[in-house]
């Protein structure tokens, strides 16, 4: 619904229109509007060219530009769906969408499973999740021996890669999940049920009709 | 250690979109 005065044309926002947008996620044309409050403030935090680059994307979630994040910069990466370096808005809210409480879990299994196939080979390899999991560790406070993190590989994927080939395809990442719903906790962010009200300033720039 | 790889991932990287919307609003 629009809220603001309607002009009788269509506004665009970051050049995508707000109403192509709502009709392929899961967002109303309002929390589109609302998405690019956001998007605006995060965008223009480090260069203002209306694209968010990675130390923007960094700084928007740590409030830190100089953290070292593998999970982030591997979400950033996901986000970048043109493979540019850059989010432009229309990348924004289609990968926000999935984030969203009530998208279903199919497209959330979907790209919980992109995040973990490291070098985009359609499979979560041993060796990806090893990597990311050294990565981590040694960015966090939490100190695990290389023995330890062998075995914790070694019943990990004794449990998920069903057929023993030594890397977990999305079928069986699909079960693996169903066994382990806490890993989709990550995957839903329940701010977005609530963005036009995090975000009320678009009701005075709408001029939009839905 | 009772947690599988997936959760340790998870958990060390502390990783959450909702900074996104903190702070910046």
């Amino acid at each position: 619904m629009g809220c603001g005065p309607s002009k009788g044309r269509r506004q665009y926002l970051g050049n995508e229109d707000p109403v192509f947008l709502a009709s392929q996620t899961t967002f109303s044309v309002s929390e589109v509007e609302a998405l690019f409050e956001l998007f605006k403030t995060i965008s223009s935090s480090v260069i203002d060219d209306g694209l968010i680059n990675k130390e923007e994307f960094v700084l928007a979630l740590f409030k830190n530009r100089t953290k070292e994040n593998l999970f982030a910069s591997r979400i950033f990466d996901l986000f970048d769906v043109k493979h540019r370096g850059v989010i432009d808005f229309g990348d924004f809210v289609r990968s926000l969408h999935i984030f969203h409480p009530n998208t279903p879990l199919e497209d959330k299994i979907g790209f919980s499973f992109k995040l973990y196939d490291l070098d985009n080979t359609g499979f979560i390899e041993r060796k990806g999740v090893k990597q990311m999991l050294l990565a981590l560790l040694g960015e966090s406070e939490m100190k695990l021996a290389d023995e330890a993190i062998e075995m914790i590989l070694d019943k990990t994927f004794l449990e998920a890669d069903i057929n023993q080939d030594g890397k977990i395809d999305m079928t069986e990442w699909q079960h693996f999940v169903s066994k382990n719903p806490s890993l989709l906790k990550i995957m839903t962010l329940p701010y977005l049920r609530d963005i036009t009200t995090a975000f009320p300033s678009f009701v005075f720039n709408s001029e939009v009709d839905e | 250690l009772n947690m599988n790889a997936f959760d340790i991932i998870s958990l060390s990287s502390g990783f959450d979109l909702s900074g996104l919307f903190e702070e910046n609003n």
